[in-house]
């Protein structure tokens, strides 16, 4: 997936990294001390409908059907996320305990539109 | 608002990027508040000491937790009972998330001191908060301990659950093991209470008991 540049107007992923400090959590979150808050933006024009930003099969599959059918559909395709992985985070819980969790798809890894 | 760009996304006018810069920090914490299952970020009202916690993240080395959706605690004991600093303890921890999750593993760290007198018999009694004398107390592992240092024993998960309070109090028993220990021997303090080697519970947890989502599916 592109990462979105200002004159890209096609679906892309838009990375944030966002410091616990800027949240003022550093006295709660022990680890990391940040990460990656990366979400989805930009048009998905029906060429694109169906491009996973990774595997091109999904993508022939749903072009194909939109060639066979109708070549303006009606609905729209979205630009969403496509892969994601887990944070893991190290933090005091309110009773002063240490807990280590994995936050399952945290962090947007690949963007395509649906 | 740009009024001369456009949203690649909506066609409608940009976000200035101090205000963008300001959703993504509220987005931020929303989004890690939920994966957390919090509501609010919680008051850290006494934080360990900082050289416990040096310990403890050492132990709790960041990367990924065990698959399934588990968790790994470390809760510090706090000693309640002053008079007698030897081993015989009693040691509370204040762990809410042992009533709705399901406990895999148990081990509590102690740090013995130097002062040991020969192999010590250590038993580890759970009590009822809510009862007296000693019919309050439950057996839940026995050990010898021949060395000074860290030791970490393990106990049996199914002792330490099923309780709804949300406070663990566990009492250490210990006398030599050999008749020839002077009672003196005794009377030293054989365990660290406080500061980096307080002693502290590793526990293994999962996000919720196993066989619930089972009998939900069905």
């Amino acid at each position: 997936t592109p990462t979105c540049e200002p004159d890209n107007p096609l679906c892309c992923r838009r990375d944030h990294y966002v410091d616990f400090q800027d949240l003022g959590w550093r006295d709660w979150i022990l680890q990391p001390e940040g990460y990656q808050l990366n979400y989805c933006s930009g048009q998905c024009p029906p060429h694109l409908a169906g491009s996973p930003g990774i595997a091109a099969s999904f993508h022939s599959a749903v072009f194909s059907l939109l060639k066979a059918n109708n070549p303006w559909p009606t609905g729209t395709s979205c630009c969403v996320p496509t892969a994601r992985r887990p944070l893991s985070l190290l933090y005091l819980d309110h009773n002063g305990n240490v807990v280590k969790t994995d936050v399952p798809d945290m962090v947007v890894e690949a963007c395509g539109c649906s | 608002q740009g009024a001369e760009s456009a949203c690649s996304t909506c066609g409608g006018p940009t976000v200035a990027p101090q205000a963008e810069r300001a959703l993504v920090l509220e987005l931020a914490k929303q989004q890690i508040l939920k994966g957390l299952h919090l509501t609010s970020r919680p008051k850290i009202t006494h934080p360990p000491p900082q050289a416990a916690l040096t310990r403890a993240l050492r132990r709790l080395q960041p990367g990924s937790v065990a698959p399934g959706n588990r968790e790994e605690v470390i809760s510090f004991a706090t000693i309640t009972d002053s008079s007698t600093s030897t081993c015989s303890s009693m040691l509370t921890f204040h762990l809410s998330t042992l009533r709705s999750h399901h406990l895999y593993q148990a081990r509590l760290w102690l740090h013995m001191l130097p002062t040991l007198p020969g192999t010590l018999y250590l038993r580890i009694f759970r009590r009822d908060p809510r009862r007296r004398g000693r019919g309050s107390r439950t057996l839940l592992a026995e050990h010898q301990v021949t060395t000074s240092g860290w030791h970490a024993l393990t106990l049996p998960s199914s002792g330490l659950t099923g309780e709804e309070s949300s406070i663990l109090k566990l009492q250490l028993d210990c006398r030599p093991l050999q008749g020839n220990s002077t009672v003196a021997g005794l009377r030293r303090r054989l365990l660290y209470t406080a500061g980096q080697q307080r002693p502290f519970l590793e526990l293994k947890i999962g996000a919720n008991r196993p066989g619930v989502g089972r009998s939900r599916r069905r």
